[in-house]
Formats: C-alpha cells, sequence, structure tokens
C-alpha cells in the first residue's frame, strides 16, 4: 500500500487522538474538556481498556511520547500531554490557539 | 472470637480507611489531600488493584456504601464519598470539622 497516502488520510482523518481508558476520570476529564472545543474533525477516542492490544499500544505510546500513562492526547501525531496538560492549557485560554495553529477549526 | 471487641478496635486503629488503586490519579489526589492533615491514628489505605480480592470489595464496598468507584474514603465505617467529595470538603474547610466530630485529632 502507499504508506505516505496511508499516513497524510489518518492526518486529514483524525489529526487529533486521544488515548483513554474508559473507567479513568483523569481520561474523561480530558475529553470532556475537549468536547467543548467542537472541533472538525472531532477527536478520534482509543478506548485502551477496551482492546486486546492494550498493554502494547501503552508500551508503542511510551516509547515514542515518553509518556506512559492515560489520557494521552495526541495532535498531529505529537503528543501534547496529559489531563493536567489540557486543563492548564484549556484555562489559560492556549489549546485554542494551539488547534488553529495545528490547522483544526 | 469476640467481635464486637475486634470492630472496636478496628474502629480505634484505623477510623479512617481510603479504597484507592495504585494507578489512578483521582486516588492519588484524595491520599495527598488525607494526608495534609496529619491525622493520629493516619488513613489506612487499601490499594484494591494489588489484591487478589480486588473484584470482590469493590462488589462488597459498592452493596455498603452505594459507591462502586474508587477512591471511597471511609470514615467510622460510613463512606463519606470519592476524590470529588474529598476536594470539595477540603477547599470548604469542612473536612477539619468532620474529622473532630469523628473523634479523630
Ligand atoms: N499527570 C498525568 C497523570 C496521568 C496518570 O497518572 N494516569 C494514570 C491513570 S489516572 C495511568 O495512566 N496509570 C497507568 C495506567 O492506567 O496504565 C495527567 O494529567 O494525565
Ligand atoms: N466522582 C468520583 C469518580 C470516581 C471514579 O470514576 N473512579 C474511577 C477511577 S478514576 C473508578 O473507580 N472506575 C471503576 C474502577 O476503577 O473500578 C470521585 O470523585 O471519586
Ligand atoms: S484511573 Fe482514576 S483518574 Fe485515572
Amino acid at each position: 500500500p502507499d504508506w505516505p497516502a496511508r499516513v497524510k488520510h489518518l492526518d486529514a482523518e483524525a489529526p487529533l487522538i486521544v488515548f483513554s481508558k474508559t473507567y479513568c476520570s483523569y481520561s474523561r476529564r480530558a475529553k470532556d474538556i475537549l468536547a467543548q472545543y467542537e472541533l472538525v474533525p472531532k477527536a478520534k477516542i482509543i478506548e485502551v481498556d477496551l482492546r486486546d492490544d492494550g498493554d502494547f499500544i501503552k508500551a508503542v505510546l511510551t516509547r515514542l511520547t515518553g509518556r506512559s500513562t492515560f489520557p494521552n492526547v495526541i495532535l498531529r501525531g505529537e503528543s501534547i500531554g496529559g489531563a493536567d496538560d489540557i486543563m492548564a492549557m484549556h484555562t489559560d485560554d492556549r489549546l485554542r490557539q494551539l488547534f488553529e495553529d495545528a490547522g483544526l477549526k
């Protein structure tokens, strides 16, 4: 398959990805904050505890982003942090700018 | 065994019990807040995810307190809530009074 095209397609379809756990209050808080931005396309939520490969995903994310915890918010292929980071940026009104700079509406 | 004496002993030894999970940020926050009170005796922390009977503990707590989530903070045999409750009472300065009324120093 045409991998550059596939990556480009993923980036267009899911520029913002949240790796989350369904039972986790911190994950819920990050998701709730992001939902307020009414982004287009909206964030893609991956509930890691609902997958059989959850441990593998955690290991890969840790290797790629240095973050071994959830939530892990990925914007255009880079981790922008966890719940505390999202909360802080939301409170400081920096999140809006971050999304605009990344081409999200 | 003398059950009334055993319960009395538990109540004296562990008037405050926190049912927690080691990996959980909400559990951590409740524990951190409680640690600030320097209670005597200090809170007994039960890390439910580290036990083989974690699911059983969760079921029993749900039946007894109506709360199926963690953290679950038990004062003299009654649940005083989870992380949000502890945070709110701490912020409102109501937690100190609650502990005094329960005979904790
Ligand atoms: N400060 C981090 C805390 C993240 C954290 O500790 N997450 C916990 C759950 S609340 C975690 O991922 N623990 C390990 C796991 O669940 O695999 C944040 O704001 O996201
Ligand atoms: N509002 C509650 C939220 C508690 C909650 O949702 N706890 C989650 C972990 S953060 C939980 O226990 N999920 C089910 C489980 O882990 O068994 C509180 O402040 O304590
Ligand atoms: S598991 Fe409790 S806050 Fe994440």
